[in-house]
């Protein structure tokens, strides 16, 4: 651990008396790979390092008897007020109904994500539906329908429709009809390079004016992770980020990076293939799981 | 003497950020850098931008040429038929397109093609690998969704036996390798693939999805303990992520890399080449 390896770096140059700043220097190079290694991005490690160096010199650590247990105290809260307060409240529509847009790469989670959402919302008391605005993926909307089906929510499904736009028109029509107060869009995968499709969900976007447009993102994520979230962040302006596979052990550093960068807070970790496998964003759960 | 010539702090930084930025890893980074420094240690002025350029995309490309054998799979198989293809990797990957992608492949390489739609676990995966062999024009084996994935393989296997199948293709549930359980069933699957055929898998392809960090590792060691990987396939490489974890995966594991994913349409899988990854990664 991060923690396992500050103290052997500090037994090494404790033994020559008072720290330096080379000394300290050392350490900070220890925290860098460790970010490194748990997926956060390059620039935002440089930032963060630099950010935390002036406390890292500091008598709290210059002075300490501890000065390991210290730095890995400074860089935990550093991560932590990096990662946001825990805010996983979701934004309701002051008129019903209150519209909530999953987007993101293709694979990351969406609908299996949009199905346990709308779980968590009915067994909190909301009257949800679900609205398959994903034409394209072959069998995408027998996927929804399935999953909807299993925690009994309805799904409005036009997969004959034209356009997701088409799909979703027709979908909001039902939900109105059927007394909906919460309605769940699920989209297709999407590269956020692919411009007709960036241009597609912006459209949908349009349509819809969600309370919340939120990215669904594998926890897996390298450095790639800045790029999706700044281009989806520019072109819908997101309210949330879900993080999901998070019960795999990826380290989950594309967390860090995509607030780091959007400000964007990360709302629900999925943690589970089953539909009742989503739960709030813990910021200090991950800054440790970042550290090792 | 050797002139001893070192990287100027600014070439070294940018290096970094193509290797680091590409997910090429701290440790596979460090190693390519200091190998660039032997390479220019003797040179009698500095290295231009471009010379550097030149010579990080010569090294990647050796470092990856344990490219290669994706002709042997798609020309009919020479030794027993059918030839058993098994497809594994963790949930979202891309593993259900791909299959999709390389039984047309094969088809033009003259094989008959039977696919096994082994994930009888997550919903729509059998209708989705259906839609897929139909779009390939080859034969389809489903389970019921809920049903054993080892007994889909069982009949499927059974079935391309008695029609004379150049290729069977087998679909498995995403699995992340930290559940015990779901990597016991693979290896349950690998087993039985082996019982009915009298050998174990010709051909295991672990689906990669280019985004994937570090954890991309991990996973080819895990998987690799379950079913023997034999190759990797790498998707979603027409995004903005680089792949560059194929230098550890290929220098620490020495796993071969046979495709790699342009998009979602049939036609987008393509031969993997390390000039032109080396080229998408340095530019
Ligand atoms: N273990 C685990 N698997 C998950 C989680 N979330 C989703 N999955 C799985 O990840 C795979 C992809 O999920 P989907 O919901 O189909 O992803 P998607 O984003 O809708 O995919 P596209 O529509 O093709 O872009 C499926 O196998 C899901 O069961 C999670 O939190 N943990
Ligand atoms: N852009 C792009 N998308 C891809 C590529 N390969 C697969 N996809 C998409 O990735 C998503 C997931 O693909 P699947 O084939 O369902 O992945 P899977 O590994 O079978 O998923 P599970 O069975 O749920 O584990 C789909 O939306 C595919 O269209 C690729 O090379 N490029
Ligand atoms: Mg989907
Ligand atoms: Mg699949």
């Amino acid at each position: 651990s991060l923690a396992e390896k500050l103290e052997s770096v500090f037994k090494k140059l404790k033994t020559r008396g008072k720290l330096s700043e080379a000394d300290i220097d050392a350490s900070l190079r220890e925290i860098k790979l460790a970010l490194l290694e748990a997926d956060v991005n390059f620039k935002v490690v440089k930032n963060f390092i630099s950010d935390i160096r002036e406390r890292a010199l500091g008598a709290e650590v210059m002075e300490s008897l501890t000065p390991a247990q210290q730095v890995v105290k400074i860089v935990h809260a550093g991560l932590t007020d990096l990662l946001g307060k825990s805010r996983s409240s979701l934004a309701r529509a002051s008129i019903p109904p209150t519209r909530i847009l999953l987007v993101g790469l293709q694979g990351s989670g969406k609908t299996t994500t949009c199905a346990k959402l709308a779980k968590e919302l009915k067994e909190k008391g909301s009257r949800v539906c679900l609205v398959p605005a994903d034409l394209s993926r072959p069998a995408a909307v027998d996927q929804l329908v399935t999953l909807g089906k299993k925690i009994d929510v309805p799904v409005f499904a036009f997969p004959e429709s034209s356009s997701s736009l088409e799909a979703y028109a027709k979908a909001s029509l039902e939900a109105g009809r059927a007394g909906c107060d919460t309605v769940l869009i699920d989209t297709a995968g999407r590269l956020h390079v692919d411009e007709d499709l960036m241009k597609e969900v912006a459209a949908l976007a349009r349509a819809a004016a969600p309370q919340e447009t939120i990215l669904v993102v594998d926890a897996m994520t390298g450095q790639d992770a800045v790029n999706v979230a700044r281009a989806f962040h520019e072109r819908l302006t997101l309210t949330g980020i879900i993080l999901t596979k998070l019960d795999g052990d990826a380290r989950g550093g594309a967390a860090l990076s995509m607030r780091s960068v959007t400000g964007v807070p990360v709302k629900y970790a999925g943690v589970g293939e089953g539909l009742d496998g989503l739960e709030p964003f813990h910021p200090e759960r991950i800054a440790s799981r970042i550290l090792g | 003497f050797g002139l001893g010539r070192t990287l100027q702090a600014a070439d070294m930084e940018s290096l970094e950020e193509i290797l680091i930025g590409s997910d090429v890893g701290v440790a596979s980074s460090e190693r390519i850098i200091k190998d660039l420094e032997k390479a220019i240690s003797a040179l009698p002025s500095p290295p231009t931008q471009d010379f550097l350029a030149d010579l990080l995309r010569e090294e990647i490309t050796a470092l990856l040429s344990a490219a290669g054998g994706h002709q042997v799979l798609e020309s009919p198989p020479e030794g027993s038929r059918p030839r058993v293809v098994l497809v594994v990797g963790v949930n979202g990957s891309g593993k259900t397109t791909t299959i999709g992608k390389l039984a047309a492949r094969m088809v033009k390489g003259g094989q008959k093609v039977l696919i096994a739609g082994a994930d009888t676990y997550r919903a729509a995966a059998i209708g989705q690998l259906e839609i897929w062999a139909r779009r390939a024009g080859v034969d389809f084996v489903g389970g019921v969704e809920g049903g054993d994935p080892a007994s889909v393989v069982h009949d499927a296997l059974s079935a391309a036996m008695a029609k004379g199948v150049d290729t069977v293709i087998i679909d498995t549930a995403g699995r992340l390798h930290t559940k015990i359980p779901l990597m016991k069933e693979l290896e349950k699957i690998v087993r039985v693939a082996g019982k009915v055929t009298g050998r174990p898998p010709d051909s295991v392809l672990l689906v990669l999805d280019a985004t994937t960090g570090q954890n991309a590792l991990v996973q080819a060691r895990e998987f690799s303990r379950s079913a023997a990987v034999s190759g990797i396939i790498l998707t979603k490489m027409d995004g903005t992520a680089k792949g560059g974890i194929l230098i550890p995966l290929s220098t620490e594991l020495g796993l071969p890399i046979l495709y790699v994913g342009l998009g979602e349409g049939i036609g987008d899988l393509v031969p993997f080449s390390p000039e032109e990854f080396a080229k998408g990664m340095v530019g």
